[in-house]
């Protein structure tokens, strides 16, 4: 239900925000 | 006589004594040794002068040096305090420091803030918050009409705007992530507990240093 979504909520969901993945060998 | 100088140890310009950055930091001494060596390891990806460049970090992040991101950008841009274009170690562990579980989370929450604030005028406005939106559909290869994009927007402004005036003031902010913690959630980096788990080999390297 994509209309009930809060809009930072979804963007926090990027790719680019995932900075875990800096700890990946 | 050579031994005196055998100790001499390569550090990246921008290098910081671990003992200071610990002291600003939630970080230990030797879990900032431990994010030396992944400084290392990151900075040396591509262009070998102990610095991060945009490239090396896109490269760190989506595993290819030219895929360009928003997020990325804006992270990067963060990081960079000095804004001259290069990520030094000082400023990759004060930065990282906020992703630290135990970092305060007001910090959390102002750093969020400026990260969504694109074109860093205090406020986040309703277009960048439509143009996060569309980028994080781009990225994700996710296809909303138009309406829906605007009805997403709307209702978050509507809800987070609380004095109406079409903008979200840090206050506001503050406000609405404490009545929705998630939003904030990609601000803790649980690894972050664990790093010399993750990077021991420093203790090799503290060792080199101490035989001296």
């Amino acid at each position: 239900r994509p209309v009930t979504m809060n809009a930072f909520e979804l963007i926090s969901t990027s790719q680019g925000l995932n900075l875990s993945t800096l700890f990946e060998k | 006589m050579g031994c005196v100088y055998s100790k001499k140890v390569r550090r990246s310009p921008g290098y910081e004594e671990p003992a200071l950055l610990a002291s600003e930091t939630p970080f230990t001494v030797s879990e900032v040794e431990a994010l030396y060596e992944l400084f290392k390891k990151l900075s040396s990806s591509i262009i070998n002068d102990g610095l991060i460049h945009k490239e090396e970090f896109q490269l760190a992040l989506f595993k290819n040096s030219n895929r360009r991101n928003l997020f990325a950008d804006r992270v990067f841009d963060l990081f960079d305090v000095k804004r001259n274009g290069v990520i030094e170690f000082g400023e990759f562990v004060r930065s990282l420091g906020i992703f630290h579980p135990n970092a305060p989370i007001a910090d959390k929450v102002a750093f969020a803030f400026k990260l969504y604030d694109l074109r860093q005028t205090g406020y986040i406005e309703r277009e960048e918050l439509k143009e996060m939106v569309l980028a994080l559909l781009n990225e994700s290869d996710l296809t909303l009409s138009e309406d829906v994009v605007e009805t997403i927007v709307n209702k978050t402004f509507n809800e987070a705007d609380s004095n109406g005036d079409g903008r979200i003031d840090p206050e506001e902010w503050k406000e609405f992530v404490s009545r929705n913690p998630s939003l904030i959630k990609n601000m803790t980096l649980p690894y972050l507990k664990d790093i010399t788990i993750a990077f021991p080999s420093f203790v090799l390297n503290s060792e080199v240093e101490d035989a001296d």
